[in-house]
């Protein structure tokens, strides 16, 4: 038996949200430690990475591990018919169940919704990524202005580069009709209110596809700050944490190189 | 010309 309920369904909605536009079906694990899932997009050059601890749920059972196929496109439009304040149960047997059920209530328990969601069965490659790389560069930043950043550059085109050095990281963007580039730097006092923090073991400079930065922007509403790790010629880390370390979503993107 | 890698010549697959 599978029970997983959540207060508001404003959590779901907003992890749903940052993976939807980059893969179209994964298998959602459930263990006892909470629900997981990891997928690569249709290229492969991206990895998202989502984990809900069960901390994050009011109620967390889960008897023994079991694999839910779904269709993201799927889950969301059942998700739609929940109001964000009302809790979500999500509800499946753990012996091949064919159907999830999902169960939306109201805050005064007088509405109470079902539906059911048809599972798939999804052959995925699960990739190893180690847990404690050493990453030469490590920016944390506000959010907002991650958004603010990747939006604007992704408009002037697609190959945006990421340079940091002691204290600065600039980011800069070629395009058609013309580049750009913006540098941010560490904020001097720890108790500014948006504090950017960069650390950096080597300098690095990369380049990545700016349409997939700004795919990132998607998990916003998820967290208030986000962390970039970088190490030359390796995939770019990007994390978004969920309050009271409920859980995560995390992107995985290969870097453009030279052919 | 830059082109992407695909990710499991990054990783390992399980």
């Amino acid at each position: 038996m599978f029970e997983a309920k959540l207060t508001e369904s404003t959590t779901i909605k907003r992890v749903l949200d940052a993976i939807k536009d980059l893969i179209q079906q994964a298998n959602f694990d459930c263990s006892a430690d909470g629900l997981s899932l990891q997928a690569m997009d249709t290229p492969h050059v991206c990895l998202t990475t989502m984990t809900l601890r069960s901390q994050a749920f009011e109620v967390y059972r889960c008897d023994r591990p079991l694999s839910m196929g779904i269709n993201l496109s799927s889950i969301s439009k059942i998700l739609k018919c929940a109001a964000s304040k009302d809790s979500v149960k999500i509800v499946a047997d753990d012996e091949g169940a064919d159907c999830a059920e999902f169960i939306f209530e109201n805050e005064s328990a007088d509405r109470i919704a079902h539906f059911e969601l048809k599972l798939m069965d999804i052959d995925s490659e699960h990739l190893s990524i180690p847990e404690d790389s050493d990453y030469q560069a490590i920016i944390s930043m506000p959010s907002a202005e991650y958004r603010r950043i990747f939006s604007d550059l992704s408009i002037i085109g697609d190959t945006i580069t990421i340079e940091i050095n002691k204290n600065t990281a600039c980011f800069s963007v070629e395009g058609d009709i013309g580049n750009g580039s913006l540098n941010l730097a560490q904020t001097d006092s720890a108790d500014e209110k948006n504090p950017v923090t960069i650390n950096v073991k080597e300098p690095v400079k990369m380049t990545f596809p700016g349409k997939y930065l700004n795919t990132f922007t998607k998990a916003v509403p998820i967290s208030e700050f986000v962390t970039l790790c970088l190490t030359d010629g390796n995939p770019l880390a990007i994390e978004f944490s969920l309050p009271d370390e409920a859980g995560f979503v995390r992107y995985f993107l290969a870097p453009k190189i030279d052919q | 010309r830059q082109c992407q890698r695909i990710l499991s010549t990054y990783y390992t697959l399980e």
